[in-house]
């Protein structure tokens, strides 16, 4: 947080989109804009509301070059936005720079996460040199979808306004159908068992003709974080690694080990690499794949270091599995990738795809 | 930095003094200082910087630290004084 800037006397805020990007349609910007806030409402007593006509606590705007700040936009990249720290006047406005290209999507910078990211400064967040949080300086694409405010900037935006009285009312925990289309945030196999991590539960497959189970993640593992992003076993020591943001939990059998967590960037990431999408270690090649965007790498377990071949991009290695990998594991010799809602078996000994199938059909659907 | 830099390290170097102008507070506020302070404070600018992302702590711009400043970022400082 800044030195000396306790955040917002008042709880209850005004925000006025003054202009709009000729990028996106107004009504994607309005949501954009909308969910962005809502990222901080959920977790603090700080309520929203828009403005049309007047000034506004937080003034949000495009532009770019030199405007009417003391800090000049630099064309496109670089420099994607910047905000004020709460105050008077500027304090609290966020300006975007038009020169960048902007999106609801991934092509180009995306609105939402980079308009929650300034938002933060309007409240009173500094940066973070947390890779994993949003205040992290840096912009790195997150499907909105499955984004959620890491816990480094929940601690951040608390510590200046306290956590939301009301807690957002969580769904009912309706046990969702194992049969509708389901994105797994990771998959691995576990001594036989095959586990399908999705948001705060999992799906246990014990054997091949069993039903799955599903549980909460912490009723397994209550040091683990919920939502993780990825997940291998290496079954040569009998241990599967966890994957959240920039940090790795190892449990070994059912055990998470002591020195858990520990930083990606041990394994031999660059700084520039922020979360691991996917991983898998595949028995035919002996070789640890880590998928991250559209590229992956390949880590020698034995030697506990990066293969310098890779990155490579995945799609001159597992043709056909698409630019990007939300989960994948091995099962009989054979991988199997997930993509939002489609799974494709690879066979690396053939290089390519030989059956497509749905993301949930190992639960018995 | 050595003064006889090729063309690609001034142009890096450069651009990274912009960098840490924007971000780390980089004083070059156009007074002739000796070409040894300023050096001695680009290098601790840059020490800042690999401070707070976490890279090797060199003082030099090596790879990663260019590989970094090059990544599309928030326009706020990083560090020190707020105004």
């Amino acid at each position: 947080i800044f030195p000396g800037n306790s955040g917002w006397k008042k709880r209850d805020l005004t925000y006025r989109i003054v202009n709009y990007t000729p990028d996106m349609p107004a009504a994607e910007v309005d949501t954009a804009i909308q969910r962005a806030f809502q990222v901080w409402s959920d977790v603090t007593p700080l309520t929203f509301t828009r403005i049309y006509d007047s000034l506004a606590d937080i003034e949000i705007s495009f532009a770019a070059q030199v405007h009417n700040d003391y800090w000049p936009f630099d064309g496109p990249h670089g420099t994607l936005a910047h905000a004020f720290a709460p105050s008077n006047g500027i304090g609290g406005d966020a300006h975007f720079d038009e020169d960048e290209t902007w999106t609801s999507g991934s092509r180009g910078y995306n609105l939402f996460l980079v308009a929650a990211h300034e938002f933060g400064h309007s409240l009173g967040l500094f940066h973070s040199n947390d890779p994993s949080a949003l205040m992290y300086p840096t912009y790195h694409f997150i499907e909105p979808s499955e984004f959620h405010l890491p816990d480094d900037d929940v601690r951040g935006i608390q510590s200046l306004y306290g956590a939301r009285e009301v807690p957002v009312q969580p769904q009912p925990p309706s046990t969702p159908s194992s049969c509708k289309p389901i994105t797994f945030d990771a998959v691995t196999t576990l001594r036989g068992e095959i586990l399908f991590f999705t948001n705060k539960t999992l799906w246990r497959q014990i054997s091949p003709d069993s039903l799955a189970e599903h549980h909460l993640i912490k009723s397994f593992w209550p040091a683990l974080p919920n939502h993780i992003q990825a997940a291998y076993e290496y079954k040569e020591k009998d241990r599967v690694i966890v994957f959240k943001g920039a940090k790795y939990w190892v449990i070994n059998g059912y055990e998470i080990t002591k020195d858990s967590p520990k930083s990606i960037y041990d394994l031999g990431f660059p700084r520039t690499v922020r979360r691991i999408d996917a991983a898998v270690h595949d028995e035919n090649t002996d070789k640890t794949y880590f998928f991250v965007d559209d590229k992956f790498w390949s880590f020698d377990e034995e030697k506990q270091t990066m293969d310098s071949v890779t990155p490579k991009k995945i799609i001159d290695v597992f043709p056909g599995v698409g630019n990007r990998v939300h989960a994948v594991f091995q099962n009989d010799e054979l991988l199997y990738f997930f993509d939002a809602s489609r799974q494709y078996e690879f066979s690396t000994a053939k290089k390519r795809v030989t059956r497509l199938l749905k993301s949930n059909s190992w639960l018995k659907c | 930095f050595a003064a006889e830099t090729s063309q690609d390290n001034e142009e890096n170097a450069k651009f990274a003094e912009e960098y840490l102008k924007k971000y780390y507070n980089l004083k070059t506020d156009g007074v002739r200082q000796s070409r040894k302070k300023t050096t001695s404070q680009f290098s601790e600018k840059i020490r800042e910087m690999q401070n707070f992302f976490g890279l090797e702590v060199t003082g030099s711009l090596d790879s990663d630290t260019m590989e970094m400043m090059q990544q599309p970022r928030c326009g706020f400082v990083d560090v020190g004084e707020y105004s």
